[in-house]
């Protein structure tokens, strides 16, 4: 199984 | 000039021996609402979103919006010699290198200081969407502390699932397999040892559980979390801290290859 980086959920703000 | 003063300091020691092992350094951000901290792991999968509010302050005063570089390790040391009784003073003027810490006994028959060296940190400042979750679950923060240090020796990875049942987190490894589920219970008298399971709709999710173990050193600061789930987002691990503010912790899912 793979994780992605949180920043890939998250735009930038 | 910055300053903020707070009589429960051991708040302050709980919260910074809850974050250091997961985060090396990170902005403290203040203003004249309050302290915010935005903060990855290493390895870029959780994400700390800590905030505390300037009214949970005894004191608060924040002239100019100011982000300070702190490296957590650095900080643990301090805080490590504040009483748990004391009275803790966080005190920086406009663009400082550093953050003085003024620790008061009880009694006020000692008083002691410190000065952090801050540190300039380029931080990524991600936006958190406000958002309906599939399921919310509130536990006592006790139980989930266990739950998932007993899931750790055995297995790396938890498959959390809420349904209408209640919340299951199960996992497997070398030794074999485990499986635990926390009903919807409400009997207890005291809201914080309740189970509470807010459904919309089913959601199973997998984690690493090292980074949920993690989570739960913020244990000591709240008798209860809450674990927000939906489908391929985050899971969000979340203390109240009194009426200071609260600390989120957001940790991606393991998805299939």
């Amino acid at each position: 199984m793979k994780q992605r980086p949180i920043s890939a959920f998250f735009g930038a703000g | 000039m910055f300053e903020a003063r707070i009589t429960q300091g051991a708040v302050l020691k709980k919260l910074v021996e809850a974050l250091k092992e997961l985060v090396t350094e990170g902005n403290f951000d203040v203003s004249s609402t309050g302290l915010q901290l935005q903060a990855m792991d290493s390895s870029h999968v959780c994400l700390v979103s800590l905030a505390l509010r300037e009214d949970g302050f005894e004191h608060f005063r924040c002239d100019r919006n100011m982000a300070m570089g702190i490296h957590f390790q650095n900080l643990s040391k301090i805080l490590k010699c504040a009483g748990n009784e004391d009275t803790i003073t966080l005190k920086a003027e406009d663009n400082a290198d550093q953050l003085t810490l003024m620790f008061e006994s009880s009694n006020q028959d000692r008083i002691s200081d410190f000065d952090l060296k801050l540190m300039s940190i380029e931080s990524e400042h991600l936006g958190i969407p406000d958002q309906e979750y599939s399921a919310e679950i509130k536990m006592p923060s006790s139980e989930y502390q266990r739950i998932v240090r007993d899931l750790t020796s055995i297995g790396d990875t938890v498959l959390i699932s809420a349904t209408k049942e209640g919340i299951k987190f199960s996992t497997s490894g070398d030794v074999g397999t485990a499986n635990v589920t926390l009903r919807h219970n409400t009997t207890p008298e005291k809201p914080e040892e309740q189970t509470i399971i807010d459904l919309k709709e089913p959601v199973a999710l997998t984690f690493a559980l090292r980074y949920l173990n993690n989570f739960a050193k913020a244990t000591p600061l709240a008798p209860v979390v809450k674990l927000s789930l939906t489908k391929d987002l985050p899971i969000v691990v979340e203390y109240q801290i009194g009426e200071l503010g609260a600390v989120k912790f957001y940790l991606a899912p393991k998805i299939d290859d």
